[in-house]
């Protein structure tokens, strides 16, 4: 494992920031974030419609909440995924409104996988495939600006997970970020280990969209369920993170 | 914007100032009064909230006024909350199986 990954360094890999207005289509806009990073990862970048995930999904109700596996099964069930920009994202899921046949597929997978809840093999996977999605405690991000959140579990339940994200990278605080916080010293520093999340509320909120949180002790219960899509054949292919 | 600050709960004019300043940011704006008052009140809620977790915080996250500074802590979750996977029995985990998916 390397000690630091940002998918966001290597140019067209990360779509830009997603906002989800008043739906809650955070588990559709965590895999199409997925999705479309391995995509330009293994062959060209794409923007995937997210109103695809809504519209077509088994359940019809996107925009009431779901899990980042239906969408998936969505992608699987359509034998692929229009673009955003023929299939736009409209804040509200339409109920048997389903149009994915009036549209070109741009992308597709071949199917998803859980990884283990251990952070280490998480960091691996993500540093040699590509960013995967993950379910967190969101209580803290309400009033998050910027910064590495570390939290308890009293303050912030790992069993409570409500919402959808995509992990883009990972890495350790500099010192001068450590003392600009708090009273450091340069002798007695030990970097801050966290992971890069994209999450889907507008650039306008975190760190221009993103947010960072502690790496190496569950926070939040970011290690409940790890998913991410493969769209490769049969060989895997291992790339490197920037 | 002097009717709204008249109708108000006494509140320290600083606050009103740095909530003007979010609704600006923002581009929030309330019905009426009535409705202005309460989402002041839940702004310096909020404020109070998010210096309790600066005090908190472990790491080197810095916490105060985000878009979501005049929602409660209820309806912050009800509009962002993903409930289904909230929702989620912890021993229900779904794991795919890929070879299954994969014969054609």
């Amino acid at each position: 494992v390397p000690s630091t990954c940002d998918w966001r360094k290597a140019a067209g890999i990360i779509s830009p920031i997603k906002n989800q207005e008043n739906c809650k289509c955070c588990w559709a806009m965590a895999a199409a974030g997925n999705i479309e990073a391995l995509w330009s990862i293994n062959y060209w970048p794409v923007e995937i419609s997210v109103q695809e995930m809504l519209d077509c999904a088994r359940c019809g109700d996107g925009c009431e909440g779901g899990f980042v596996w239906d969408a998936y099964v969505t992608v699987l069930n359509q034998s692929g995924v229009a673009s955003e920009k023929d299939y736009p994202f409209e804040g509200q899921a339409k109920l048997h409104r389903c149009l994915a046949k009036k549209y070109k597929t741009v992308a597709w997978i071949q199917d998803f996988i859980m990884l283990p809840s251990d952070e280490q093999e998480i960091a691996s996977y993500l540093a040699t495939h590509g960013p995967i999605t993950v379910t967190i405690n969101m209580k803290m991000l309400q009033h998050y600006q910027k910064g590495v959140l570390k939290a308890k579990p009293t303050m912030c339940d790992p069993q409570h997970v409500d919402h959808c994200v995509l992990l883009v990278g990972f890495g350790k605080s500099s010192i001068e970020e450590d003392i600009r916080v708090e009273t450091v010293s340069s002798r007695s520093h030990r970097p801050t280990p966290y992971w890069i999340v994209k999450n889907s509320w507008g650039a306008n909120w975190g760190e221009e969209g993103y947010f960072r949180l502690y790496r190496g002790a569950n926070t939040c219960g970011i290690t409940k369920y790890p998913l991410t899509a493969r769209v490769n054949q049969q060989v895997e292919q291992q790339v490197s993170c920037p | 914007d002097a009717l709204q600050t008249q109708d108000v709960h006494p509140q320290p004019l600083e606050l009103i100032e740095v909530f003007k300043l979010f609704q600006i940011h923002f581009n929030r704006s309330y019905s009426n009064p009535a409705e202005y008052a309460h989402r002041l009140d839940i702004f310096a809620h909020n404020l109070a909230q998010a210096q309790q977790l600066q005090e908190e915080d472990l790491g080197t996250a810095e916490f105060g006024v985000t878009p979501f500074s005049d929602l409660t802590e209820e309806e912050f979750g009800q509009l962002y909350g993903n409930q289904k996977a909230a929702k989620m029995n912890p021993g229900m985990g779904i794991k795919a199986e890929p070879e299954k998916w994969r014969k054609p």
